[in-house]
């Protein structure tokens, strides 16, 4: 079974996406098959590995309704190792229709038991909620990462998320570890960036990653592209920086 | 009745809060007695204003659910002639509450009916999604103000979005008219930013702001000291923006 890591916060714009294409792309890089699942009506992750939002045959939701499995439902990207199942826009209706079924918040989880077995990861990127699409990939997982922007109003939101994975832990999903808190958009020229990863690292302590990403313009250009950074451009601090969170979550999932 | 402007976008961290909280100050800085309703769980609005969540009593959700009238739930904030209507942990289950309710739409419509004639607008800060509170802010609302982040990932969701109003328009809501599309955190030392802006500026047209509002770290330092822009910092570039905006919508409502 692959490792599964949902990248979730329901803060807005704390880059889960940007974590979840560049982390899977470190991965598959690294030599690991690692599958993206786009758990995001908005699409951007399908975006950011340059897969147009599937037609509406070929997605997320058709997964998730039993129509397709994971593995048929998985496209080729722009890197070798690293495959997609992209979202479609009947995935926004997709959760006031779980609201009704049986084991709703189970249907991701379950897609996930038939991935094959050459996959080594699966990295989930969630929406900007704490719904039924956020919970179905909390139930999903073996662990959550969390990116926190370095900002006053991400702090705020973090207890929130803290209390509803701790939920999950204890009703849904009791494999469920935390992964790492992923400080994001870091900016050493500003204090509020240095006073807010300083107030994460109190509180987190050691569940904080070494790895910080800064804020970095060539992070925001490559969507653009439809290119992870690493293609985008190999050597910017971005790059480097989703290298070394890949290398600390391969020494922290295989090494133990 | 109070001018009532919804500011939605389902794109994560574009800038609503910031928006609303931001406006509606200057709104009543300009002389005109505002309400800001926060009706996003995260409660980042009632933070930027200097209003802890409310501790449970009144707020947003008992407002919703017919506990308690709107005026009767509107607390005074740092500023003078804005009233807030603060959020709480409540809201989180709100929209699967709201889901089996019958007019589930028009909740927020019904209680904004009987706000004190003596306020002049009336601001909706709104989630980072697409559910039944966003539903319930464009139902209660006679315009939708549209932050875009001037990033790539922004203009993918755009589509989407106008498309909902749309709907609501049709079948919810047909006073719904669109503000206006207000382009944020504009860097002008990135090409990105122009790029966007202009990709923006060409689908949109007259129907964008003339105001745009700058990347500028006063803007993100000011909710830690739980003050609207116009109170941290009177003379820097994010107060004379959210100026500029209010007395563009003012132009347009008043002298209309
Ligand atoms: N380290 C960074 N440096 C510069 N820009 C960044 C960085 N990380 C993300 N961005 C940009 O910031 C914006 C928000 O990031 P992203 O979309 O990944 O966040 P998100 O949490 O997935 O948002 P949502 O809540 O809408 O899903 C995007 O335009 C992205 O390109
Ligand atoms: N013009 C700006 N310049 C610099 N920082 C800004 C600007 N506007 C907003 N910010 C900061 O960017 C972050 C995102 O903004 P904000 O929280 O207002 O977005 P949002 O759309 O309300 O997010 P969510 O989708 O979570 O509700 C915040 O930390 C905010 O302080
Ligand atoms: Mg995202
Ligand atoms: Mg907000």
């Amino acid at each position: 079974m692959a490792r599964t890591i949902s990248i979730a916060n329901q803060k807005g714009g704390v880059g889960k996406t940007t974590t979840a294409v560049n982390l899977a792309a470190a991965l598959a890089l690294a030599g690991r098959k690692t599958l993206l699942v786009d758990m995001d009506p908005q699409g951007n992750a399908s975006t950011g590995v340059g897969v147009p939002q599937a037609a509406g045959t070929h997605g997320t939701y058709q997964v998730m309704n039993g129509a397709h499995g994971i593995s048929e439902a998985a496209a080729p990207t722009v890197v070798k190792d690293l495959w997609l199942v992209p979202t479609n826009i009947d995935l926004i209706g997709a959760e006031i229709e779980l609201v009704s079924r049986v084991h709703r918040e189970h249907v991701m989880a379950e897609a996930l038991r038939h991935l094959d077995s050459s996959f080594r990861y699966a990295i989930l990127d969630c929406p900007p909620s704490l719904g039924l699409l956020t919970v179905n990939a909390l139930c999903a997982a073996d662990s959550v990462l969390i990116p926190i922007q370095c900002e006053y109003y991400a702090l705020e939101g973090l207890s929130q998320l803290i209390k509803s994975v701790n939920r999950v832990r204890h009703s849904l999903n009791p494999r469920l570890v935390l992964e790492g808190i992923l400080p994001t958009m870091y900016d050493r020229r500003t204090a509020l960036s240095e006073q807010v990863l300083g107030e994460v690292r109190k509180l987190f302590q050691e569940r904080v990653f070494r790895t910080v990403i800064p804020r970095n313009i060539r992070l925001s250009e490559a969507p653009g592209f439809g290119r992870p950074i690493a293609l985008y451009d190999p050597k910017c601090a971005g790059t480097q920086a989703y290298t070394a969170l890949a290398e600390e979550i391969i020494e922290h999932a295989e090494k133990g």
